[in-house]
């Protein structure tokens, strides 16, 4: 840099701005993204510091076989803010509803090999069952069908981070064109309803970690 | 696999750190700080085409055959990338999620002759 100040053509200079272009033109490229992502709106360095902990004790993905044209990601999406009761995904009074954004590349197949919801819970003396729905489709001709992805009864009192893995991973999320995730939480126990138990402030947004496998389009292998 | 120097200008290694601070990019890519575009440069005169940096047996068979053969430098020999390493990224993507991969052969690490 301080040669590139005294003499900006030279070749030391030159050479400079022209390996920084090849590596943005690389790492785009291999990340296969047209541009640099320019980010909706930022995430709080504590959540992320938080969310990366996390990332590092979820198991990893054992005797998934590797296939050679299939890129790993593991990918932490943060909850937009949470939807109350008017959100019409929504098919009970008393559910917390949740969206995440995906942006995975359209052209392109993902499957979904494990996913994970942190919840930062107020867990009440008595015991707390909390149920995740993958939630319908909005509007009136959803009827409300709503897929069960996790149930769990939590009685140790006293609030933290608690994860829920999602089984059957929700593959539909990422097949269809939307890339939004909605979730509804509802929970039973001792008759207050789940708004009051889920923390989804500002600093505690609830996260989903999931680890996804992408084809290339150009690797489809035709199966012989 | 040898790293380039002044005083040759046989095929080697060039060694080159680009920092994501230098071209604006720190603010989406979470880690690492920056990463070696290392590059391959040099020439592969004939009795060094198929070394890898250092003789092997794959040097010996090509060298032969041109000693057998009588071969003038028809064809060229180039100074290639021969070892690579993945580099782990961890970035925002646009919708400000987390996105953790391996980027697969993105690091030269050794250059030799083809």
């Amino acid at each position: 840099a301080a040669a590139e100040q005294r003499c900006p053509s030279c070749p030391e200079a030159s050479e400079r701005r022209l390996l920084e272009e090849v590596a943005k033109k690389q790492l785009l490229e291999k990340l296969r993204l047209r541009d640099r992502p320019r980010l909706a709106h930022s995430v709080p360095r504590s959540a992320v510091a938080r969310a990366l902990r996390r990332l590092h004790r979820s198991p990893g993905v054992s005797g998934e076989e590797e296939e050679e044209e299939e890129q790993g990601y593991e990918i932490i999406s943060f909850a937009e803010t949470p939807r109350w009761v008017r959100d019409p995904h929504l098919t009970s009074p008393s559910s917390l509803g949740l969206q995440f954004q995906f942006s995975q590349a359209q052209d392109r197949d993902v499957r979904i090999l494990q996913a994970q919801l942190w919840l930062y819970l107020r867990v009440p003396r008595a015991s707390l069952t909390l149920r995740i729905f993958l939630a319908g489709e909005a509007g009136p001709a959803a009827g409300g069908n709503r897929t069960l992805l996790g149930e769990r009864r939590l009685s140790a009192a006293g609030s933290g981070w608690r994860s829920f893995a999602l089984l059957p991973a929700p593959q539909s999320f990422l097949g269809g064109q939307s890339r939004t995730l909605r979730l509804e939480l509802e929970s039973s126990g001792d008759g207050r309803d789940v708004t009051a138990q889920v923390n989804a402030s500002w600093s505690h947004q609830p996260f989903l970690v999931a680890k996804v496998k992408v084809k290339e389009p150009d690797h489809r292998v035709a199966k012989r | 696999s040898l790293r380039c120097s002044q005083n040759s200008d046989l095929c080697c290694r060039k060694d080159y750190y680009v920092d994501f601070r230098d071209i604006g990019w720190n603010d989406w890519i979470i880690k690492p700080e920056g990463y070696q575009i290392n590059y391959c440069v040099g020439q592969c005169p004939l009795h060094v085409a198929g070394s890898p940096g250092m003789a092997s047996s794959f040097h010996t068979a090509v060298f032969n055959l041109v000693k057998a053969n009588n071969i003038q430098a028809s064809g060229h020999s180039c100074c290639v990338p021969t070892r690579r390493r993945p580099l782990s990224i961890l970035y925002f993507d646009r919708n400000s999620n987390i996105v953790k991969t391996d980027i697969p052969d993105m690091i030269v690490d050794a250059c030799g002759c083809s």
